[in-house]
């Protein structure tokens, strides 16, 4: 519950019409920011506790990717087999897609049911290279859908590196 | 110069090959017009240190002219086709590019743009804006959603409650959209769902504009006394983000726009974590 709390007083503070709308001197936009971060930070531990109560206590410490708006996922581009887990929140089915940053490579993608999952790797965008601050090696994503993930279901899928092949170079722009 | 086009089994979006940008989509057989571009406002600076005219700031939202100047005349396309996802990647500057994909059978389009830093070398404030055009005859109306929960409907020029004194005829159209935007006629709507609020607007028939990235020179002196430049390691910030576009026939409009905006507000919760067990232990 306290790591719950942490989250609800970070969003009640944003609740303050500066936060929501910038009209704050930055060294206090980047105080939301920071609470804000702390508080999703301590989410993390209640997912953890959840799942472990559905899955067995042996399931692994759950993290965000956070750096996925500049494409960065310190797991999935640093460890060789990883698990990905959706919860979905909505009161009916949702098909979504899944799309996680990594290194070139050729993946296996294993289903809920032990089913191979098709998968693709999509390269980024050539912007996201220019971004100063990015220390990611991530250059394309992996990404596959994720079908009919049950109201308030969970699903999780298994992720194994199984070579890297050199990464083919950089497309070049079809009207360039 | 040939046309590109990405398709998907619902969908089908056609680009021009020559200038790069998005140029139609075809649904059910027909195609409609769609074009989609990045625009900037110049901000207003403000003068006599804002003793009088008011800078574009903070609080305020004040271009120097009605019209937006455009960003790239010309744009690099790159195309990925796969079997789940068909992707065209445009760049537009080099601070500026986007993603346009659709996926296999959806019935929407997802613009995922990428926008910043702003470059300032001329010393003047931008607002950068997308702006998608279409046929739709909206004479003057458009609607955004309140909070998610219903569409406020706003005329152009006018205010509901009292009679509008037009000063400031861009910024005075300009709403707080929390997840949606729409236009419609009798006949077709289009709707841009938001993965974010943002401020946006109608201000030709059949167009749809949202605010994306500002950066500001002047104080708006509201009380910030500090202009909204955000210049971490003195250089503006970078924002990415998606909008989800729906066009669809009138009466298939709110089905698809509910179930749209629901599932990106309340995206699947996904967290990672790594594993030493091999995929049928895990299983």
């Amino acid at each position: 519950n306290e790591h719950v709390q942490m989250l609800a007083i970070a969003v009640a503070q944003s609740q303050h019409h500066d936060a929501i709308t910038g009209t704050e001197k930055q060294h206090v936009s980047d105080d939301y920011a920071l609470y804000l971060d702390e508080g999703i930070g301590e989410t993390q531990k209640v997912l953890t506790a959840a799942y472990r109560k559905w899955f067995g206590k042996e399931f692994p410490e759950q993290q965000y990717c956070k750096m996925l708006n500049i494409s960065e996922c310190d797991v999935s581009e640093n460890n060789s087999k990883f698990v990905i887990t959706l919860y979905n929140p909505l009161s009916r089915a949702v098909t979504t897609p899944v799309r996680i940053p990594v290194k070139y490579a050729d993946y296996k993608v294993t289903g809920p049911n032990g089913a191979n999952v098709p998968y693709e790797l999509v390269f980024l965008p050539g912007q996201i290279f220019r971004l100063g601050g990015r220390t990611s090696n991530a250059t394309h994503e992996l990404v596959f859908i994720a079908s009919e993930v049950s109201p308030l279901g969970l699903v999780n899928y298994h992720v194994e590196r199984i070579n890297e092949p050199e990464p083919p170079p950089r497309p070049t722009p079809h009207n360039s | 110069t040939e046309e590109v086009t990405i398709e998907n089994g619902k969908l089908k979006i056609g680009f021009n090959g020559t200038s790069g940008l998005v140029q139609w989509i075809e649904q059910n057989g027909t195609r409609h017009q769609l074009q989609q571009n990045f625009f900037f406002y110049e901000s207003m600076k403000g003068y006599n240190f804002n003793a009088d005219n008011r800078a574009s700031g903070a609080y305020i939202f004040r271009p120097t002219k009605n019209q937006p100047t455009v960003i790239s005349e010309k744009i690099n396309l790159t195309i990925y086709r796969g079997k789940n996802v068909h992707e065209v990647h445009q760049s537009f500057s080099s601070w500026l590019s986007q993603v346009v994909r659709i996926y296999d059978q959806q019935e929407s389009i997802e613009f995922e743009w990428l926008v910043g830093p702003i470059p300032i070398m001329e010393w003047i404030g931008k607002e950068v804006i997308t702006k998608y055009t279409t046929k739709i005859a909206s004479n003057g109306t458009f609607y955004t959603d309140s909070n998610g929960r219903r569409w406020m409907k706003r005329k152009r020029n006018q205010r509901s409650s009292w009679n509008l004194t037009l000063t400031e005829p861009v910024a005075s159209n300009y709403y707080p959209i929390t997840s949606s935007i729409a236009i419609r006629d009798a006949i077709h709507q289009a709707t841009i769902i938001t993965d974010r609020p943002q401020g946006g607007t109608s201000i030709e028939d059949g167009t749809l504009e949202l605010m994306l990235h500002r950066r500001l020179l002047y104080d708006d002196s509201q009380g910030v006394s500090e202009p909204l430049d955000e210049n971490q390691y003195g250089e503006g910030m970078v924002t990415r983000g998606k909008h989800i576009l729906h066009f669809n026939e009138l009466d298939k409009a709110a089905k698809a726009h509910r179930l749209s905006a629901l599932h990106t507000a309340m995206q699947p919760v996904v967290t990672l974590a790594p594993t030493h067990m091999e995929s049928n232990e895990w299983v």
